[in-house]
């Protein structure tokens, strides 16, 4: 099973065209390994995008570099999934007949 | 299906299980039907409520095309006990499902729904190899013979949004052209996805406006102003090119060109605190939402007939 340990998912929201145009190239590379949750529209409009942990610090230092600010909409992925999971898990096994 | 539990996220073959159960219960409204079968050979089942007659005008509702927006499969299960419940004593529903029917996906793409349970939460395609890379999977939102190949969906089988070698390549979007076209009375065409809060009509592919683009847009309105009125979640509205972004093959572009004028396609709740991973808590309040949207959206079919 595919686990996302410290993957966390970015909320970015681009403030001008020259940012929006770069998050835009951003979306087309492939090598960050970047899940574009909610792509890429327009200024103001919210950018979510899950960053695995191998690239997130760079992807944090490109944002500061490009003075494009984010915040945290996910800290940490697999949390949420494993808690996700463990509700899944309780339900199935309260179906289950009792002896 | 009175005791299934509608707030939680279930297995595909609990699914499958809910759905033989619903048409076991109900033999005279509902029944199954297979249009085809996924690159992992699983049946691509479809519900269809219908009162009687034959071929008549139908109403078409997918859910879950994409393999983890969970809460759309969720809606659907939730969607399809709603009809067999209301069936009878709404009169809005009744009236029409005397006279149309509904069809509805509730797992469009099992295979990705599958593989989201049991190895990778956040698939999203579907689960047929390309060859020639080691990237798994079509987009099936970018697989529609309607401005297939151009902007608004990738050649490179690693993205997200790879469009595929070739228009109506994945079976699981096959299987559903070849429905509608086989039909030929399909009226209404509603695809849901999740998330960020929209419905949306076409076009995708180009920022020419579609010429039922003033109907289509009031209807929008209408119903994500029903929408809000139970809980007052905020849905914004409009072509998708205009509304999101260039989007080229995808669904509803498809069918509003095989003439199917109510094309839409809804993206569900939320807007950035869960994402793909929203609590199964908010699985029957975004349900219920939705469905007045869909009432609006299948009221206006069946009294608008073309």
């Amino acid at each position: 099973k595919e686990l996302f340990k410290g993957h966390q998912v970015l909320q970015i929201i681009p403030k001008n065209d020259a940012q929006l145009a770069f998050l835009k190239d951003l979306e087309d590379v492939l090598e960050f390994e970047l899940d574009f949750w909610k792509g890429v529209t327009a200024v103001s409009c919210p950018v979510h995008v899950r960053a695995p942990f191998q690239f997130l610090q760079l992807l944090k230092r490109i944002l500061k570099r490009k003075d494009i600010s984010y915040v945290p909409m996910i800290d940490d992925l697999q949390a949420v999934l494993d808690e996700e999971q463990k509700e899944i898990e309780l339900f199935a096994r309260s179906l289950k007949p009792k002896n | 299906t009175d005791s299934f539990n509608y707030s939680r996220y279930h297995k595909l073959s609990e699914i499958y299980s809910f759905q033989d159960m619903l048409v076991a219960e109900n033999p005279n409204l509902v029944s199954k039907i297979v249009i085809g079968q996924s690159y992992e050979a699983r049946p691509l089942s479809v519900l269809k409520f219908s009162t009687g007659g034959t071929n008549r005008r139908a109403i078409w509702i997918d859910t879950g095309i994409h393999a983890r927006e969970w809460i759309t499969q969720a809606s659907g299960i939730w969607f399809a006990k709603k009809i067999v419940k209301d069936y009878g004593s709404d009169p809005a529903l009744t009236d029409i499902l005397n006279n149309m029917d509904i069809f509805l996906e509730t797992v469009t793409n099992p295979d990705g729904y599958d593989y989201t349970q049991n190895s990778n939460r956040m698939w999203r395609k579907t689960r047929k190899p390309n060859p020639g890379s080691s990237c798994v999977g079509v987009d099936p939102n970018r697989n529609w013979d309607s401005g297939f190949g151009e902007p608004g969906a990738s050649s490179n089988p690693c993205s997200e949004t790879y469009r595929g070698p070739s228009a109506h390549s994945e079976s699981e979007v096959k299987a559903i052209v070849d429905f509608v076209v086989a039909h030929k009375n399909i009226k209404a065409f509603v695809t849901i996805h999740s998330y960020s809060q929209m419905l949306l009509y076409p076009f995708g592919y180009t920022s020419a406006p579609s010429k039922d683009e003033a109907e289509l847009h009031s209807l929008a309105q209408k119903a994500i102003t029903d929408l809000a009125s139970l809980y007052g979640t905020r849905y914004t509205y409009g072509s998708i090119i205009d509304t999101i972004y260039q989007a080229s093959g995808n669904t509803v572009d498809w069918t509003y060109e095989q003439g199917i004028k109510y094309s839409y396609t809804f993206e569900l709740r939320d807007t950035g605190f869960h994402g793909f991973l929203l609590p199964a808590k908010q699985i029957v309040p975004t349900a219920e939402e939705t469905w007045l949207a869909l009432m609006a959206i299948m009221s206006h079919t069946f009294k608008n007939p073309y």
